[in-house]
């Protein structure tokens, strides 16, 4: 463990606990993608497999659980209690288009043709991809509110800080996996364009908003 | 899959 892995963790998990009590507070996910949130509720599934059969810690136990349990609270307050103001028209982002490849991916490109390993392997690919529904969606009503801006941030801000996690364990432990830092680097560069917006906008007080 | 490691990451 070190301070990038560390930081990256609650980073994630601040992004998830904000988006759960966004909706909660608010009572409405409006401008929330649940494309997306079903997308995650799939990669943590996939990848948190392993908790039945090793365990590493109960650091690491117990952040599964709980953003496994996130995801799905996420997904279940989209689609069930407050399902009257998820706004369905502007997420059309359609997710057969990432989950068809990147499914035939992880079959192909992996570390290990096994059931949890191809498992795994589809888990990293679709994160890194699992935000365009929502990148989407921003792009399509050209806004966001800023509380949904700080989600997106802290959840860049996450993989990002992955990195020089890995970058740090390459040189401290000559640890490297190809598949997890390719994905990572794809999944940060999809933040590139919000972060800008971020940064010059919502820092500065601003509402993002996109110009028509 | 028994990569102590890979598993150890979120």
């Amino acid at each position: 463990m070190n301070v990038f892995r560390l930081t990256g963790d609650l980073s994630h998990l601040a992004a998830i606990i904000i988006l759960l009590l966004k909706i909660w507070k608010s009572r409405s996910c409006a401008g929330i993608s649940g494309k997306s949130q079903i997308l995650f509720a799939l990669v943590f599934t996939t990848r948190y497999l392993d908790l039945l059969t090793s365990f590493i810690s109960l650091y690491n136990t117990s952040m599964k659980i709980i953003y496994v349990g996130c995801a799905y609270a996420t997904v279940y307050l989209i689609y069930a209690k407050f399902r009257a103001t998820y706004d369905g028209n502007h997420d059309t982002f359609r997710v057969e288009f990432l989950v068809v490849p990147v499914g035939g991916l992880a079959f192909l490109v992996n570390h290990d043709f096994s059931p949890l390993e191809i498992l795994w392997t589809f888990s990293i690919y679709l994160e890194s991809v699992a935000i365009l529904p929502q990148l989407f969606m921003i792009s399509k009503t050209g806004e966001a509110e800023t509380i949904t801006t700080h989600y997106l941030f802290c959840l860049g801000v996450y993989r990002a800080l992955y990195l020089f996690n890995w970058i740090w364990r390459f040189y401290f432990e000559g640890f490297f996996d190809m598949i997890a830092i390719v994905a990572g680097v794809v999944q940060t560069i999809l933040y590139c364009d919000f972060f800008y917006l971020y940064i010059t906008k919502v820092l500065k007080g601003k509402k993002l908003s996109l110009p028509a | 899959s028994g990569d102590p490691v890979r598993h150890d990451e979120l």
